[in-house]
């Protein structure tokens, strides 16, 4: 059986609607030592996303028998917006399951609401992805981030980055003209997470497809920074930290003809 | 112009 309660039912319904656009069948797996994990990979074969909630994520987590919680996230989310943001969610599943029961209670526990969701058999590809050295590693507030991946699409369907040392510029060109967007790195005393960091070994010079940005930045409500790793002609991982867990996105890049 | 690679050229499947 598994039963996850979390704290609040925020954090889940903030993370189905940061990846639903991108993945709308996922398999949840569930033990008892990993908490619930994911990896699901978009249509277009371009985007990988990696969740993972430890146990400890969970204010009450039990999961006596490995499961696969096969869901459509399109019907969790209907099902999750049920919840307020500040409901206990618990999430309840036998050992073999057909349905996943959905629980939000107020913590004045005087509302309890059940959802039984059906589950599905989703045959899906799983990649290996070990992990991999990168060039470099950038970490800046996840709004900043979101704006620029947002306002340069407004130019362009590819957006570039280059890293040298102390910067990183974002770059867009498209029929209605060119923009770029320089980012310096430096350390916010009063505010750690409005700092920018850039370690680097070797400068990056990338090109993504700005659709695809713009799907990774919707996470941007699960944490106040993101860290992007970039290495020359390979694919970039983003990472939103959770606390006990994260939220990664795997994003292959365009090349030049 | 540029084109997009797959994420199935860099990581096999498990």
């Amino acid at each position: 059986m598994l039963e996850g309660k979390f704290e609040s039912a925020s954090l889940m319904k903030r993370l189905v609607e940061a990846i639903k656009d991108s993945v709308k069948l996922c398999n949840f797996n569930c033990s008892q030592t990993k908490g619930i994990t994911l990896q699901a990979i978009d249509d277009s074969r371009v985007l990988l996303i990696s969740l993972k909630l430890d146990p400890g994520c969970f204010e009450g987590f039990r999961c006596d028998k490995n499961l696969v919680l096969g869901l459509d996230l399109e019907s969790l989310s209907k099902v999750l917006k049920q919840g307020n943001n500040e409901d206990y969610l618990t999430l309840i599943a036998e050992d073999a399951p057909d349905n996943l029961l959905v629980v939000f209670e107020d913590p004045k526990k005087d509302r309890i609401s059940e959802f039984s969701l059906k589950l599905m058999d989703i045959d899906s590809d799983v990649l290996s992805i070990e992990d991999m050295d990168h060039d470099c590693s950038i970490t800046l507030p996840s709004s900043d981030f979101a704006k620029v991946a947002r306002d340069m699409r407004t130019l362009s369907e590819s957006l570039q980055i280059l890293v040298t040392k102390d910067s990183v510029k974002f770059m867009a060109s498209g029929p209605i003209g060119t923009g770029s967007v320089i980012i310096k790195a430096h350390t916010d005393l009063k505010d750690g997470k409005e700092s920018i960091k850039i370690d680097l070994n070797k400068s990056v010079n990338v090109t993504f497809g700005a659709k695809y940005l713009n799907d990774i930045v919707k996470a941007s409500t699960l944490a106040e920074t993101v860290t992007i790793k970039l290495t020359n002609k390979i694919p970039a991982l983003f990472e939103f930290k959770l606390q006990g867990g994260y939220l990664r996105y795997y994003l292959a890049p365009k090349f030049d003809e | 112009a540029s084109n997009q690679t797959s994420l199935m050229s860099f990581f096999g499947k498990k």
